[in-house]
């Protein structure tokens, strides 16, 4: 059931893509037509801009990332999809108006520390755990 | 923001800068994750480069190199260790480092008080020093606490003197004899020694966090070999009137005790 589904909507798109994806692998469902394959981009989040150099001491600021991309079949064409991925890929494939597409989420995060001062001037050295993504995958 | 700009056109929704209303809202987001109430507001001018801080700043180079080569604790040991020794040379003791290792927290305070004494009764020089411990974060438990003073080599008439440097807990208070002290750690330095001291003060701190009202400071004295107390200046130690970077502090070690949980709101 999931093959047929497939194979009617690569056919449904390749039409209003002017048969592009036509000519792709299953590694390059992601023409240029559809949206990104879900993917690891770079954010950074600037204390500095945020006004906060006076109280934070360090990092000036840290490289957060952000998972964002189109979770579509195939999905070991992605990073790490879970099993409840590949399944609700399936449903989706045959509900596509009832259920999702599963979601490009991280699926390992890396720990940052931050240095500041208190209202007293003490300063605090911390550990903050699941700040910075590492990998993205489908969920 | 200017960064998005220029090199993540793809991400249309960072694209465009945050307005005013939406610049609160992550600030008010990133401080809960950080697990503050509010922005802090440091009180001190010139404060980042004082002795604490730039302590600090060492140990999170130390941590963030570490973070970046996921090496684990064996080199992490290795780190804190090569920084407790080029801090502190030639006088700090090397402690064992697995505390170091281990904590989700280090904190340092500043001395709120620093008072030369001279009490007539026992012809006694000592100072005090006190730490204000009640601002710790809640959930985290305090597994080492230091008190770092800086030494400076002695050019006075002891230069060729040994000194027995003691640190006492502050027991109990009164207006006409000297305090009840406890003995919390001392060493036998060389005149001619320069470099920070260490002092070991856990137990000390731990009473304190659990017994703020028992807080009555640290008492530091410095005798020469025949037993005769001296001022710490003349030993070379540096107080609250030197160098910024020079500052004695207190510095202490936690381990998170409970899983911080972000309130509802």
């Amino acid at each position: 059931a999931a093959n047929s589904k497939r194979k009617n909507q690569n056919r449904n798109k390749s039409s209003s893509s002017q048969d592009s994806s036509r000519l792709s692998g299953p590694g390059d469902y992601n023409s240029s037509e559809q949206k990104q394959a879900c993917k690891k981009h770079e954010l950074y989040v600037s204390f500095r801009d945020l006004g906060w150099q006076d109280w934070i001491i360090a990092p000036e600021g840290y490289a957060a990332f952000y998972c964002d991309g189109e979770c579509s079949f195939p999905l070991n064409a992605h990073m790490n999809a879970t099993n409840h991925a590949i399944v609700q890929t399936l449903v989706h494939l045959m509900f596509p108006d009832n259920v999702p597409k599963p979601c490009c989420a991280p699926t390992k995060l890396n720990a940052i520390s931050v240095l500041y001062f208190d209202d007293s001037s003490n300063v605090i050295l911390k550990k903050y755990r699941n700040m910075v993504v590492r990998s993205c995958g489908c969920h | 923001e200017g960064n998005f700009a220029d090199h993540h056109v793809h991400s249309s929704f960072i694209y465009r800068r945050l307005r005013n209303h939406e610049r609160r809202e992550i600030q008010r987001e990133i401080l809960s994750i950080l697990g503050l109430p509010h922005r802090p507001r440091p009180f001190s001018v010139g404060k980042h480069s004082s002795s604490a801080p730039l302590f600090m700043l060492d140990l999170y180079n130390a941590m963030s190199s570490e973070q970046e080569t996921e090496r684990g604790a064996a080199r992490g040991s290795l780190t804190y260790r090569a920084i407790l020794t080029t801090q502190s040379p030639p006088l700090a003791s090397l402690h064992d480092t697995n505390f170091l290792n281990d904590a989700d927290m280090v904190m340092s305070f500043v001395n709120l008080v620093e008072r030369d004494k001279y009490f007539s009764h026992q012809r006694r020089h000592y100072k005090e020093f006190r730490f204000d411990l009640t601002q710790i974060p809640e959930g985290e438990a305090v597994t080492a606490a230091e008190f770092r003073i800086y030494k400076d080599r002695s050019n006075s008439r002891y230069e060729n003197d040994t000194f027995r440097i003691t640190i006492y807990q502050v027991l109990k208070e009164y207006s006409n004899r000297d305090a009840d002290l406890f003995l919390l750690d001392g060493k036998k330095i060389r005149a001619s020694d320069g470099g920070w001291l260490v002092f070991d003060i856990t137990a000390t701190s731990n009473h304190w966090v659990v017994n703020p009202q028992h807080n009555l400071g640290l008492q530091l004295c410095v005798e020469i070999m025949d037993g005769r107390t001296i001022n710490i200046r003349s030993a070379g130690l540096i107080g609250r009137h030197g160098p910024q970077s020079k500052q004695p502090f207190m510095v202490a070690f936690f381990k998170a005790s409970e899983v911080l949980l972000r309130s509802v709101r």
